[in-house]
């Protein structure tokens, strides 16, 4: 379940008659090489391959290990920190109204994942509510309406309404006083550079206070994704990452940066465009995907 | 002195790191450094020249040529030519889920509108949820009509459908949206291949996200080899990108960039500054 990219790179290592520090160097590049294609940020790729380096060169190898399992080892395990924590699964706590937000970059995925989060809780058992407070894209209720009939969820959205906060509020109110366990509240696409909406978001989540911020972001995101992740986390603590479109051809490493970046753990991945195209985070795929 | 092999892996190493931060994709950072390699090993230079400052100079020049391919898109001058000729100009728009299509095709019908144009909008994402609705309300607020179907219909006959009636009307451009679709999947990659082939585009035009990373150059390269892109888009500028996905895009489909979208407001189509990127780039 490794990588190939990573397999590949320890097989050439361990195919040359010496594991002398040419090789070892080559192999880190094969290693950086591979991070860097999978849009983890530079300055990440750096300091893993440095770390990977300086261990490759100062540990005795292991009891039993040979030189290429010591070396798959010391890469498995850098890489594995680079994904933060392990399994993370949202709590739902009970007997209340648990909200959960969803944010991110223009035309990330967060009405198809606030659908798909829906129909994950709804199969759980617990009663759910959408609640489409992006007030700026043309046909996001519809959006949002159409993906609740889907799956019989109930829906809150006002296309008329201009105030996103206001909106919220009565949708999630509306849920609470009927007993709903889970209210996911979707809202406007937006990046770091757009001022007011970064404050309109700040505000929504101080009024609605959710149990839960989620950042989407979209697997194919490259460079910049750290720095955006940040800018959010700033204005609102991310609880979780939820990545996706990871059924494509991108590796999801600028999600990976947006994680250590902000210190939230990726929560859940889409994986299509069905509602049904939600798997729950698991660290040793993602990091098998990345590398492969 | 001249450059050595050496000298020049290094040099070469940290602007390939910088090309990768500024989101070109690696393969075509990779291909670039050896090219420039190849230009440069051996070559003397002055005593108190600078390889480095030389290496920029011809990565520069090489971006900026990139850039500025030798086939060249005009619309305003298809759009004439096939107005004279009494035919509708067909676009075809393409690309990966969420890139800005829909919006995009929205801003150049009003851009077409402003010079004079008449157009029509077809809505051939008859997939995505409420991708119908969304196109109508864009269309209502630039004055323009949409020909649609029902959701589940299929795409190509939207397609056609929309193009006779350009034709019997006599309007001027026809706008084709699309569904977003994984360049992976087979399936989607025909269906978009049957649209270009039932009503033969004038235009089929890639619109990529500009904070795409190496899937740029994947997508660009799998989207032009399905169905021949003549020129991109490039949406999301406004998001403090560096703009490296330009390069990839435009070095692996030979085809130019003609605008960029600078936001989410219908007069957010720009028109494409290959100095501004370069000189974003190489910052
Ligand atoms: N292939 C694939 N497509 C996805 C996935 N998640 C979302 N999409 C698609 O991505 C596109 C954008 O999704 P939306 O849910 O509209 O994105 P959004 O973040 O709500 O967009 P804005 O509200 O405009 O910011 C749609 O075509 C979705 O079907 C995924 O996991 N895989
Ligand atoms: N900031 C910014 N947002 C943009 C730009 N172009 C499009 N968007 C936004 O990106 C989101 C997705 O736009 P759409 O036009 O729905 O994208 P699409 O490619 O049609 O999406 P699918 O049909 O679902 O694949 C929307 O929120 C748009 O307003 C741009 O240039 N800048
Ligand atoms: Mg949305
Ligand atoms: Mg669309």
């Amino acid at each position: 379940k490794l990588g190939y990219a990573l397999s590949n790179a320890v097989g050439k290592l361990l195919g040359r008659p010496l594991a002398d520090e040419r090789a070892i160097k080559e192999f880190i590049r094969d290693i950086q090489r591979a991070l860097l294609q999978a849009d983890v940020k530079v300055e990440q790729v750096l300091e893993v391959s440095k770390r990977i380096e300086k261990r490759a060169f100062s540990e005795k190898l292991p009891p039993g290990f040979s030189r290429r399992e010591h070396l798959i080892k010391i890469a498995y395990e850098e890489l594995t920190q680079l994904m933060g924590k392990k399994s993370y699964r949202l709590r739902i706590k009970p007997n209340k109204t648990n909200v959960i937000m969803l944010v991110g970059i223009q035309g990330s995925g967060k009405t198809t994942s606030a659908a798909k989060l829906a129909r994950y809780f709804q199969k759980k058992g617990y009663k759910v509510g959408l609640v489409c407070a992006d007030t700026y894209r043309l046909g996001a209720y519809e959006q949002l309406l159409q993906l609740g009939k889907q799956i019989g969820v109930n829906v809150y959205g006002d296309p008329s309404a201009k105030d996103p906060v206001d909106l919220a509020l009565k949708g999630i109110e509306k849920f609470r006083k009927e007993g709903y366990d889970v209210v996911i509240v979707d809202t406007a696409g937006r990046h770091k550079d757009e001022e007011s909406l970064m404050r309109e978001m700040k505000e929504l989540a101080s009024k609605i206070k959710p149990d839960e911020v989620i950042l989407v972001i979209d697997a194919t995101i490259g460079q910049q994704a750290e720095k955006q992740a940040k800018a959010f986390h700033e204005s609102t603590p991310i609880g979780s990452i939820f990545v996706t479109k990871l059924d494509g051809s991108a590796k999801g490493g600028g999600a990976l940066s947006a994680a250590a970046a902000t210190g939230a753990p990726i929560s859940f991945i889409g994986v299509g465009e069905k509602v049904d195209d939600i798997e729950e985070f698991d660290p040793p795929s993602f990091i098998g995907r990345l590398m492969g | 002195k001249t450059l050595s092999e050496e000298s020049l892996d290094e040099i070469l190493w940290d602007f390939k790191l910088a090309l990768v931060s500024a989101d070109v994709a690696l393969p075509v950072a990779e291909e670039l450094a050896e090219k420039i390699k190849e230009t440069l090993v051996g070559k003397k230079i002055g005593i108190l020249e600078n390889p480095r400052k030389l290496v920029l100079d011809v990565l520069r020049n090489t971006l900026l040529k990139i850039l500025n391919p030798p086939s060249k898109v005009d619309i305003f001058e298809m759009l004439e030519k096939n107005r004279k000729m009494g035919k509708p100009t067909v676009m075809l728009f393409v690309g990966f889920n969420g890139t800005g299509k829909t919006t995009t095709i929205a801003k150049l019908a009003n851009l077409l509108k402003k010079h004079g144009y008449s157009v029509v909008l077809a809505a051939a994402d008859t997939f995505r949820a409420g991708s119908i609705e969304q196109l109508e309300k864009l269309a209502k607020r630039v004055g323009v009509r949409v020909i649609k179907h029902q959701y589940g219909a299929d795409p190509a006959a939207v397609a056609y459908d929309a193009v006779m009636h350009a034709k019997a009307k006599g309007i001027d451009a026809v706008l084709i949206d699309t569904a977003g679709r994984v360049q992976t999947d087979k399936n989607l990659m025909d269906e978009m291949k049957k649209i270009a082939r039932v009503v033969e585009p004038d235009l089929t035009i890639f619109v990529g996200d500009a904070l795409a990373g190496n899937d740029a150059f994947e997508q660009a390269q799998k989207f032009h080899e399905a169905v021949g892109i003549d020129c991109s888009i490039l949406t999301k500028v406004d998001a403090d990108v560096k703009g490296g996905s330009s390069i990839s895009i435009v070095h692996v489909t030979g085809k130019p960039i003609i605008f960029i979208g600078t936001g989410t407001s219908l007069d957010d189509l720009k028109e494409f500054d290959p100095e501004w990127f370069v000189n974003n780039i190489l910052s």
